[in-house]
């Protein structure tokens, strides 16, 4: 489902010149279930970012669902991103004045769906992350592992092809993140969700069928491991 | 050094009154170790920002260095904050528009430290926590795991004899993670700093010689555990 060949990054800060990403190969199939783990600042979020059309390489193609996707413009982005794409971001990103129930909406309005199967949806993304009772309380107003789930349920509302979760369980204690790995479990196993999840977390990791590290803005190693 | 008592805390989200702490009794005594732990949403933020008078109780007493502190209000709570405190955000809570290095200075500036001693003990916190090449970028620059380190380093700068630490290794891999917890055993062995640690994480509360867990808005269990 996509393909990055010599994928490179590199920010101007000040008058200083910093190779995020150095050039990366990566094809990752339909269907597929990816761990991506790494040391703090080796490059994981931007490469997030890249595979998730926010950002645009430095350097390198990148190939979406067979589409060249490295020379579209904002707009065209943003198209891309609604239609295929689920981002749980690592900072959850979530509109401050708005309720829990209104961000989850928002991805369903860009979408020109109509308001009641809108609320319905949301209003069942939300309980599936047990947050039933949060729907009306704003992200001020959440703990900070509600505010990630509420992030959660706003990736998975649009039933994206590719999900991509930057850390996802941080905030969580083991109950809440055995609940959010088995739903991410089931979506995979059921509508063959394409997942690319970043942790920091060995048990997490373990629930993927393939392991990636990156180490400063190279990717390190590769592999298959079993899933029991 | 820290006494509470009956401490309640009560919010008002539209008409709706949600208790999130339900009558907590906590006495934590000069250079203690705490783990705080419990499920997402329990209540852990709500105590530690009541602890660190960033916020007041609805009711109850409380008691921090022999000050009844329940009643002060927020020019005198911040005094006491400034003085006496260190608190690591779940959320980092960094200034978006300040460097990694300025950020770290803010509690200095507030105690009306000199520019270049500030800068010196800037620098050495942030180097401490391995971000000796960073000192210029601004959050947005930074990863998830820098960004939590960053507030790791302002939390430590001003030397403070109590420390609370909400989750502050979520976003670090394993070897970074250690390195900051060696940090933080290190501080609290030789400096005799109270540390308070919220945690979701076993092996970080391993490092602590008593867990609280706290469950529902009340405190669950709370016992001495054998520190190796
Ligand atoms: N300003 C507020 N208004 C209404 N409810 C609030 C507010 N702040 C917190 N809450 C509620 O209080 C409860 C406890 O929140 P708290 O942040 O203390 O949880 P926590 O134990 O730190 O959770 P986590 O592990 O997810 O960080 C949550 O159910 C939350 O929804
Ligand atoms: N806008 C930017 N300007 C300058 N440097 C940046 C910028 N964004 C990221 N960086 C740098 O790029 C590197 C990689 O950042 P990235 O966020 O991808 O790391 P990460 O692997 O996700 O780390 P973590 O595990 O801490 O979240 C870091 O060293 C960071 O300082
Ligand atoms: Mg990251
Ligand atoms: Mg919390």
């Amino acid at each position: 489902v996509l393909e990055m060949r010599g994928i490179e990054k590199a920010y101007l800060t000040g008058e200083v010149v910093f190779r995020a990403l150095k050039g990366v190969d990566l094809t990752v199939r339909r269907g597929e279930f990816l761990a991506v783990g790494g040391p703090s600042g080796s490059g994981k979020s931007t490469l997030m970012n890249l595979i998730g059309c926010l950002d645009r390489p430095t350097a390198g193609q990148y190939r979406l669902a067979g589409h060249d996707v490295s020379g579209l413009d904002a707009d065209a982005r943003a198209f891309v991103r609604n239609q295929l794409i689920g981002f749980i971001f690592q900072g959850f990103n979530l509109l401050a004045r708005t309720s829990a129930l209104e961000n989850v909406e928002l991805p369903l309005i860009y979408r020109g769906m109509g308001s009641s199967e809108r609320r319905r949806r949301a209003v069942d993304a939300l309980r599936h992350v047990g947050l039933g009772t949060k729907l009306d309380n704003t992200p001020a107003q959440l703990s900070g592992g509600q505010q990630q789930r509420v992030a959660i349920a706003r990736a998975l509302v649009t039933e994206p092809k590719l999900l991509l979760a930057d850390e996802p369980t941080g905030n969580l204690d083991s109950t809440t993140t055995e609940e959010v790995l088995a739903l991410l479990q089931s979506l995979h196993r059921d509508q063959g969700m394409t997942i690319i999840m970043v942790t920091h977390e060995p048990d997490v990791a373990q629930c993927a069928s393939r392991i990636v590290v990156v180490r400063d803005g190279l990717i390190a190693s590769d592999r298959r491991v079993e899933t029991p």
